[in-house]
C-alpha cells in the first residue's frame, strides 16, 4: 500500500 | 516523472484541445449533431473536481498544479459550452447511457475499497473508479450511431493513448522505484481495456483513410 503522499500522478 | 507519463499527460492535453477544436467546428455547421457525449464530459468534470481536492493543500510541483488547474478549468468550460452555448447541437436522444449507475457504482465501491476512510481519500478513490468508466456514454453513443467523424475518432485515440501510456508508466515505475498502487492499476487496466475495440477499428479503418463505421 502506498504512503499517504501517493497522489503524485494526475 | 518519466517520459511515458509526460507523453501520456501531453496526449491528455491534446485530446482536450481536439475536443475544443471540434466544438468550434461544430458550431459553424448549424443543426448538426455534435456526436460528443455530454454525459461523458460531465463525468470527466466530476472526476477532476473530486480528485484534485488537494489542489491547495498538497503542492507537488508547478507542473502538477498547472495541469490540475487546466483539467478542472477545461472540463468545466466544455460542460458549460455543451450545456449553454452549443445546446442546440447536442442531441440527448443519442446520449442515452445510464450514467447514474456508474456514478452510483463508483461511489459505492469507493466507500468499500479505499486506502483510508477519510473524505479526501474516498473522493479521490471515487474519481479513480469513475474515470475508468467515464468514457462509456461516449462509446455507447458511437455504437448507437454506428459511425463517427474523423475528428471524434482522433479525440478518442488521444484519450486511449494517454491511458495506454499510463500502463507503461506504472510498469516502469514499479521496476525503477517500487511504486505500487493497486487501486489505480486495476481501474486503469479496466479503463484502457474499454478502448480495445475502438483501437482496432481506428487502426484498421480510420488510419487507412476509411470512415469510422462499426461492422
Amino acid at each position: 500500500q502506498p504512503d499517504q503522499n501517493h497522489h503524485d500522478e494526475l | 516523472m518519466n517520459l511515458f507519463r509526460l507523453v501520456a499527460d501531453l496526449m491528455h492535453l491534446v485530446s482536450i484541445f481536439i475536443l475544443l477544436l471540434k466544438m468550434q467546428k461544430t458550431r459553424s455547421v448549424a443543426g448538426r449533431c455534435s456526436r460528443i457525449s455530454f454525459k461523458t464530459q460531465a463525468l470527466y468534470a466530476t472526476v477532476f473536481l473530486t480528485r484534485y481536492t488537494d489542489l491547495f493543500a498538497n503542492f507537488q510541483s508547478l507542473y502538477n498544479t498547472t495541469m490540475k488547474v487546466f483539467f478542472i478549468a477545461s472540463s468545466l468550460y466544455i460542460v458549460f459550452l455543451m450545456k449553454f452555448k452549443f445546446k442546440a447541437t447536442n442531441d440527448p436522444r443519442l446520449d442515452t447511457f445510464k450514467a447514474q449507475y456508474v456514478v452510483g457504482g463508483a461511489a459505492a465501491l469507493a466507500l468499500i475499497v479505499n486506502y483510508a476512510f477519510t473524505v479526501q481519500e474516498v473522493l479521490w478513490t471515487f474519481s479513480i473508479y469513475l474515470e475508468a468508466v467515464a468514457i462509456l456514454p461516449q462509446l455507447f453513443m458511437l455504437t448507437k450511431t454506428g459511425e463517427a467523424e474523423v475528428i471524434t475518432t482522433h479525440y478518442l485515440f488521444a484519450l486511449g493513448t494517454y491511458r495506454g501510456l499510463y500502463l507503461v508508466n506504472w510498469i516502469y515505475r514499479y521496476w525503477t522505484e517500487y511504486y505500487v498502487d493497486w487501486i489505480v492499476w486495476i481501474a486503469g487496466a479496466v479503463q484502457t481495456g474499454l478502448y480495445c475495440d475502438f483501437f482496432y477499428i481506428y487502426f484498421t479503418k480510420v488510419l487507412k483513410g476509411a470512415k469510422f463505421e462499426l461492422p
